[in-house]
């Protein structure tokens, strides 16, 4: 049985999954052969789910700017409807044999296929919007990288005006993928990061602001160095953090032991 | 075996309207 990373793909897919392993397994019972009913109606309802299905899928790979996005979609979508014409020849050969048994193989490698097509397009989609928060996190690592040139108050209320809504909209991304984990996990060392990160904000203006001021009042040279080095360490746990963040969500694997 | 068959249809039919429904959603 496979086990889905979010709880959208799994509220989604498993209900399918587990019927179509249900009926594998009756099939391979029922090789006696018992008669099959006309399935044509539930697979015309199939075919046209699945040609509605293809034709968004071919607008969105048409309009999206997700490079990654529109390569791996075609192929999720080809199979799903090679999946339903194994379904539609199925129907059509139980019409003229109801103990047809290649009609069965048909059937489950049909309800396989959907399964599995609809499954890369999930997976296809989901990896795009992590993509997308990747984008995110990598906005506030830029707006990090640029604390150098910040030595002047002016400078840090311009900073930390422009850095404040990147921040607050990682977070709140971040914080929507955490809970859409199924994977308990993933989900802790991203809440964890995301503290971290919150925790940080503040230590980190503070650290630039010691720094201005240090440079403003014309300290000891020391002195200087030392704000410019506690800055620069306070910069370097919040990019640590951030790139902590940028992995995990990448992770697709599962703890095994947790789902046993 | 014959209500398993329809109703796995019936099913599959949904789950791809759903996951029509997830496209749209995430592409609007």
């Amino acid at each position: 049985m496979p086990v889905f990373h979010t709880k959208i793909i799994e509220s989604i897919l498993e209900p399918v999954a587990q019927q179509v392993s249900k009926l594998v397994i009756l099939h391979e019972e029922a090789e006696d052969g018992n008669a099959m009913p006309d399935l044509a109606m539930p697979v015309q309802t199939v075919k046209l789910a699945v040609d509605n299905l293809v034709k968004v899928g071919y607008d969105t790979i048409n309009c999206s700017e997700d490079q990654i996005l529109k390569q791996d979609m075609p192929p999720a979508l080809n199979r799903v409807e090679e999946a339903s014409m194994l379904l539609l020849q199925a129907s059509q050969l139980l019409r003229s044999d109801p103990f047809s048994a290649p009609a069965r193989k048909k059937l489950i490698e049909g309800s396989r296929g959907i399964l599995q097509g609809t499954s890369a397009l999930l997976l296809a989609f989901d990896e795009s919007e992590v993509r997308k928060i990747i984008r995110v996190c990598k906005n506030v690592l830029e707006y990090l990288a640029i604390v150098e040139v910040v030595d002047r108050m002016e400078d840090l209320v311009t900073y930390v005006k422009n850095l404040s809504p990147v921040l607050t909209t990682m977070a709140k991304q971040v914080d929507g993928r955490e809970k859409e984990l199924t994977h308990q996990v993933h989900r802790e060392m991203l809440c964890q990061s995301l503290d971290q990160v919150k925790n940080l904000t503040p230590v980190v203006i503070s650290g630039i602001k010691i720094y201005i001021t240090a440079k403003e009042n014309f300290q000891m040279p020391q002195q200087v160095v030392d704000a410019q080095c506690n800055r620069d360490y306070m910069v370097k746990k919040m990019r640590d953090e951030i790139h902590e963040i940028i992995r995990v969500l990448q992770l697709t694997t599962y703890d095994e032991e947790e789902w046993d | 075996l014959r209500v398993g068959w329809e109703q796995l249809l019936t099913a599959v039919a949904r789950n791809i309207n759903e996951v029509e429904n997830q496209i749209l959603t995430r592409d609007s």
